[in-house]
């Protein structure tokens, strides 16, 4: 089974299209295994991003690099998903 | 009964339980409701369509499908809790009664059970189906990219390792084909209902271009009023709008297909997450999150009914 220890849920209110353009850039590229959870699409929109561990820091050196703010909304995705799991089986055994 | 009115509708179920109620469910409305197999997905699993109908011969109906995107997982959840308020309220909701003493309705709770039992056994967040891809390592295809609408346009990646990636051909996914036959063969739906996660939307046709559908004007009124519902319960707040215009032009969706083929009608919803959970909403926002989604859900059902075409 797939884990995500430590995989961090970043959330992007993008304040302009150029921001716009430089998380699409993001969006194009493979090395960092982004998951694009919202698109890049209009400052109307917020932009959700998965980013495994291993890509954390250059992340958000990226982002930093180029002024664009972001909250972590998730910190460790593998709690949340362990805390569902949990859930689920105490629900089954219910 | 003591089986459907135990079941924790507020609680995410792996596809067993799910099949299963669904048998319980029939078991109690059998005037009411129906299961009927309507194909099998790549891996060979049944794909099952609740009909809830009071008689009549192809009646003109509505389709709701949840979970085509096999990680939004209240929207699997919110079908299930949908389906069974539409069978306990029949002959108490006055306006539903009447809905269904003319019209059918049919859910497609999993639209995508292969992709669906993969997050519960290996991966949370696949999202896609789970064929395989000949010459790549990567596998599935993004089932809201393979329908025969703008094909391989904006929005969808021919890269089979991409999440949109919209397969070799329209209808290649047997997951799809499966839905296209149905809705084919039956002819008289009126309206289709697409329901996805996240991010509090509602959409309408286009997605493969920007321009303007011909009923926008009409579909556009029908979903604010909708969603003017919605967010009485909870406040909860969605913006209503094409589906170009208001995400991103993205081919090959099912609402551009069913719009083109006439079903005027066509809706995409995607639900909640209130802010901090995406994908993961935690269980005890399945309820609310199916409750607002009703009131929304009911008024699209009633403009149906009341504008016949």
């Amino acid at each position: 089974e797939r884990v995500f220890i430590q995989d961090q849920v970043i959330r992007v209110n993008v304040q302009s299209e150029e921001q716009i353009q430089l998380l699409q850039a993001l969006e194009d590229q493979q090395e960092w295994e982004l998951d694009f959870w919202l698109h890049p699409v209009s400052t109307e929109l917020p932009v959700d991003i998965r980013v495994p561990l291993s890509s954390v820091s250059s992340v958000t050196e990226y982002l930093m690099a180029h002024n664009i703010q972001y909250s972590v909304i998730i910190n460790n995705l593998q709690e949340l998903l362990d805390e569902e799991k949990a859930e689920m089986e105490e629900n089954e055994m219910n | 009964e003591y089986r459907t009115r135990s079941f924790n509708f507020g609680a995410y179920h792996r596809l067993e339980t799910i099949y299963s109620w669904m048998d319980t469910l029939v078991a109690q409305y059998p005037k009411l409701v129906t299961k009927q197999d309507i194909g099998r997905s790549y891996e060979n699993r049944p794909m099952y369509v609740l009909k809830f109908s009071t008689g009549g011969d192809k009646r003109p109906a509505i389709w709701i499908d949840t979970g085509i995107h096999s990680r939004e997982w209240v929207s699997q959840a919110t079908g299930l809790w949908t389906a069974n308020k539409i069978a306990t309220d029949y002959g108490i909701d006055d306006s539903l009664t009447s809905l269904l003493n003319t019209m059918d309705i049919y859910m497609l709770l999993l639209a995508n059970p292969d992709g669906y039992t993969y997050t519960h056994s290996n991966d949370r967040m696949w999202r896609k189906t789970r064929s395989k891809n000949s010459g790549s390592v990567c596998v599935g295809v993004d089932p809201n990219r393979n329908w025969d609408a703008g094909f391989g346009g904006p929005g969808a990646s021919n890269n089979p390792c991409s999440e949109s990636y919209h397969g070799p051909s329209a209808h290649s996914e047997i997951e799809v084909k499966n839905v296209v036959n149905l809705i084919k063969s039956h002819g008289n739906f009126k309206s289709f209902i697409s329901v996805h996660a996240y991010s509090q939307l509602l959409m309408y046709p286009y997605g493969y271009s920007c321009n303007s559908v011909p009923d926008q004007p009409e579909l556009d009124s029908v979903g604010k009023a909708a969603v003017q519902k919605l967010t009485s319960l909870y406040g909860t707040k969605y913006k209503v709008g094409s589906i170009c215009n208001i995400i991103y032009p993205a081919s090959g969706g099912s609402i551009d297909w069913s719009y083109n083929l006439g079903i005027k009608y066509s809706f995409a919803f995607e639900l909640r997450d209130t802010g901090r959970y995406g994908f993961i909403l935690p269980a005890n926002q399945i309820i609310p999150t199916a409750t607002e989604t009703w009131l929304a859900l009911k008024h699209i059902m009633e403009y149906v009914r009341d504008h016949p075409y």
